[in-house]
């Protein structure tokens, strides 16, 4: 996360600490099940011994001092393409099972999914042990606001891009953007699969999954994440199955 | 052997018969006969008092006639007249010198004999004593005679004395009337009956005596009741012996077994008395109350063969020797016990309540997890949460399943509550 904030111990209790090749993180969405991007489990070809799963401190030094969660299985979007070279995100979503359910506490949340057909507007949290304006990977879990980009503007910018560059991938309508025009305030690499939340009253709810973007923080581009409202109907089916 | 008919004849008949001869015949029919002795020739030398040659009958040692002669005209001579024997046996004894005067040859006798039926009941055998054969009616048969009563009267093990029926015996039925011979006449004297009064077990004889009740009541030396009385006897108790003018009433024996003895002897009078007796069905107690039972039918009185059955008030159950059964019936025995004895009626409970994952439980009255004890389920908020109601309430219903309210027995899940960090950043990060 560049240019954000220390999270407070306890603001964010849903963050998981995703180990799979590299960095990343994930959200609970349930007391057996963790949501992420697809990709980060690209990195170990889906092999779920290769994953590793942590949650319940702000702290990866002390994350890591437990074992990690036993996982029961992976289950990745079926619509989610081999993306080795990077040049296609569409359906970054993917979810683990856990062998066995979590008990919830103060530390440990799952964070809520969104209604059918959410319109997002407005701001949200991301939070995230990534890389931070150092380009040092975080030891404690950082968050940052940001604006939801309204699709038209982020889509003419990521062509923008690809007319520049022949390995961006295109925006599709199961993403969305957030960010600032101005730059310096985004999520980068070692956040993928963490939660973009926006709050209903009292409510967190997920609207996104850092998926992907071009550099990080720099101006004039933005974040792209996951749109979790279009897969709410695979989510639950998968569970239901699962 | 004994045959039943014969002849005899003097030696050598019909030759005259040898001097010096000295024979003898043992005639002898079935018992219950004599034996009819007739002359069909007579021709022995005659003599006075025969003292010469001479045909003896004897019976035993008694002599029937000593003969002689040839003409039934001749003082000795047997006649055509037979003779009888007294019993079933006859002895002829045929005696003869050794010298016979003149040259006129005798020829002897010759006999026919047969057995002729006794008449018992017409003339006693001598041998026996006085009494006639039998006390009341004789019935003469071939060879033998019976004996028979009048009515009223039974005849006795001796086969010819007559006893007056008592009318006794064993009174078997529900309920009967009994009493002494020729009641409300004088009672005959000597009598001995015997009354029993035996009716199934689980029943109980009650004897209700007419008012109308006398028997003989003499003292003596510190006894009553001497020579007349009436015996009640009742098996594990002592007997009571009754007699004068006052009627004992009513006697509940209490058994179903029950022996009256009426005594008269050969003096004295007694009117004797009549008695109606019942039966009653054993009572057995119910020795204590059913808490929180009850006992149905619910009768003031229980008796024999009667069922009862105990159940709990609800929220209760049966109990019997530290086990619970699940019905319980009792029958009232013969001997005024019940079959199985009353169970208890002990408050169920519903065993511990269901852990509820990610909740709680707690009691909020009652205890032991006893009927109507009530609890309260929870989850462990702010993490877990009931989806429509904040706590649920159980109670302890009568099916030992703890139910809330609406009757439901399940208990509600505690789903994870989401998107609610105890640290919400959007109230303080600007």
């Amino acid at each position: 996360v560049l240019g954000g904030k220390t999270a407070p111990a306890n603001s964010f209790p849903w963050q998981v600490f995703l180990r799979s090749g590299g960095r990343g993180g994930a959200s609970i969405i349930g007391d057996r099940w963790l949501m992420t991007a697809a990709h980060n489990l690209e990195h170990v070809k889906f092999a779920q011994e290769k994953v590793q799963v942590y949650v319940g401190n702000i702290h990866v030094s002390e994350l890591v001092k437990s074992p990690s969660l036993a996982i029961a299985s992976l289950h990745v979007h079926p619509g989610y393409k081999n993306n080795n070279l990077r040049t296609n995100f569409d359906n970054d979503i993917a979810l683990i099972k856990l062998n066995s359910p979590i008990t919830f506490n103060m530390n440990v949340m799952p964070v809520c999914l969104p209604e059918r057909d959410t319109e997002l507007n407005g701001t949200g949290l991301v939070s995230g042990f990534g890389l931070t304006e150092d380009s040092l990977t975080a030891d404690t879990l950082r968050y940052i606001r940001l604006p939801v980009v309204e699709q038209d503007k982020c889509h003419r910018s990521i062509e923008t891009e690809r007319k520049n560059r022949h390995d961006v991938a295109p925006l599709t309508g199961n993403m969305f953007c957030a960010g600032l025009p101005e730059g310096g305030k985004d999520t980068c690499s070692g956040d993928s699969g963490s939660a973009f939340v926006m709050k209903d009253d009292e409510t967190y709810w997920v609207a996104g999954i850092v998926s992907w973007g071009v550099d990080c923080g720099q101006p004039g581009k933005y974040g792209i994440y996951t749109r979790v409202a279009k897969y709410l109907n695979w989510i639950q089916k998968t569970m239901d199955e699962n | 052997e004994d045959v039943l008919y014969g002849q005899v004849q003097s030696p050598l008949y019909p030759d005259p018969y040898p001097g010096d001869n000295h024979t003898q015949w043992d005639l002898k029919v079935p018992p219950g006969y004599k034996i009819q002795l007739t002359f069909n020739y007579f021709d022995i030398e005659p003599s006075a008092d025969c003292y010469y040659d001479s045909l003896m009958v004897l019976y035993g040692r008694k002599v029937l006639g000593k003969f002689c002669g040839q003409r039934s005209t001749d003082a000795h001579h047997p006649g055509n007249k037979p003779i009888l024997s007294p019993g079933n046996h006859l002895q002829l004894v045929f005696v003869t010198d050794d010298s016979n005067p003149g040259p006129q040859m005798h020829l002897g006798f010759s006999a026919f004999y047969q057995a002729v039926d006794v008449d018992e009941c017409s003339s006693p055998v001598p041998s026996e004593d006085s009494d006639p054969p039998c006390s009341q009616i004789c019935l003469n048969t071939l060879g033998s005679y019976m004996c028979a009563c009048n009515h009223g009267y039974q005849l006795q093990a001796d086969g010819r004395t007559c006893v007056l029926d008592c009318g006794g015996g064993v009174y078997k039925e529900s309920e009967g009337t009994l009493s002494s011979p020729g009641y409300p006449n004088i009672s005959p004297r000597g009598l001995d009956c015997v009354y029993n009064i035996s009716v199934q077990p689980g029943f109980e004889v009650t004897l209700n005596f007419t008012h109308n009740f006398h028997i003989e009541q003499i003292y003596n030396k510190g006894h009553f009741c001497l020579f007349h009385w009436l015996l009640v006897t009742v098996p594990g108790k002592k007997p009571m012996k009754y007699c004068g003018k006052k009627s004992p009433g009513v006697i509940h024996t209490g058994s179903h077994n029950v022996q009256l003895e009426y005594h008269t002897d050969s003096a004295g009078q007694s009117r004797g008395w009549s008695l109606h007796y019942t039966t009653q069905r054993v009572e057995c107690k119910l020795e204590k109350s059913i808490s929180n039972g009850r006992v149905t039918p619910d009768f003031p009185q229980y008796f024999y063969r009667d069922y009862i059955h105990v159940r709990c008030d609800q929220g209760y159950k049966l109990m019997m020797g530290g086990k619970e059964i699940k019905s319980f019936k009792s029958m009232c025995q013969h001997n005024g016990k019940w079959h199985l004895p009353l169970p208890e009626c002990k408050i169920l409970d519903c065993g511990d309540p269901n852990p509820l994952l990610n909740g709680g439980v707690r009691f909020l009255s009652g205890s032991n997890n006893e009927y109507q004890s009530v609890i309260q389920y929870h989850c462990n908020e702010p993490f877990y949460a009931f989806r429509t109601t904040h706590s649920v309430k159980f109670t302890c219903a009568a099916d030992r399943r703890w139910r809330a309210n609406d009757n439901n027995a399940i208990i509600p899940l505690c789903y994870p509550v989401c998107g609610r960090p105890t640290v919400d950043l959007s109230k303080r990060d600007r």
